[in-house]
């Protein structure tokens, strides 16, 4: 599962 | 940014204006469950702690900020300024029920053991459920007002958007995310019941009632 770091979504 | 993630946070960013404006120009938040918005509050505060951690746009911080001062700002007017008119014999969900299994959940199914990332996940999952003590009034009251029903409209098809966004994602970015996926789907299958009543109800002109 990738996820990001930053989240990028509200 | 994709077209269903920008529609989903226009219409998350509508629906509470919506509530707002309907607080503002009745003087009177009756119908709106406050245990709800305090939830929803709880929800914006631990989620977005990483505007002091991280920056990702201006579009992003901006909307950050404006999700935190609204939920404070709906729970200020429904508990203090419009106090009065707050309908709390039918607001009776029990918010111990959700806010104790979901702080658990998120400390045993997370990305990562971490303080930000336990809280992002709780808010996560927090929010899937964070509308059940309004739904729990209106099946109380057994009717909406149509105000109300927009407001819940908006607020239900943001996360229903977001689904598309992610399908989205998933082909073209290779970007997958269960926690908040597996929590999109839940939160929007909680509004099934209320989008069959706005289409087949409010949509034609008349209001929400329910059966009692």
């Amino acid at each position: 599962i990738k996820k990001d770091k930053k989240k990028d979504e509200l | 940014m994709n077209i269903f993630r920008l529609i989903g946070d226009m219409s998350h960013l509508l629906a509470i204006i919506l509530l707002l404006l309907k607080m503002w120009k009745t003087r009177s938040c009756a119908g709106i469950s406050g245990k709800s918005q305090i939830l929803f509050a709880l929800v914006f505060a631990s989620r977005y702690l990483d505007l002091f951690t991280s920056f990702v746009s201006v579009y992003n911080s901006v909307m950050k900020i404006f999700f935190i001062s609204t939920s404070l700002l709906t729970v200020y007017l429904m508990y203090f300024k419009f106090r009065a008119t707050y309908d709390s014999n039918h607001d009776t969900f029990r918010v111990e029920f959700l806010v104790i299994p979901v702080g658990g959940l998120a400390f045993l199914v997370n990305h990562e053991f971490s303080p930000l990332e336990i809280l992002w996940t709780f808010s996560i999952y927090l929010e899937s459920v964070a509308i059940l003590p309004q739904l729990f009034m209106m099946s109380k009251t057994g009717e909406a007002e149509t105000i109300t029903s927009h407001y819940l409209f908006a607020l239900g098809s943001y996360r229903a958007l977001y689904i598309l966004n992610w399908v989205y994602r998933y082909y073209f970015e290779g970007f997958f995310d269960l926690i908040a996926v597996v929590a999109g789907c839940v939160q929007t299958i909680l509004y099934c019941d209320f989008f069959y009543l706005y289409i087949t109800k409010v949509l034609k002109g008349k209001r929400i009632t329910l059966p009692a």
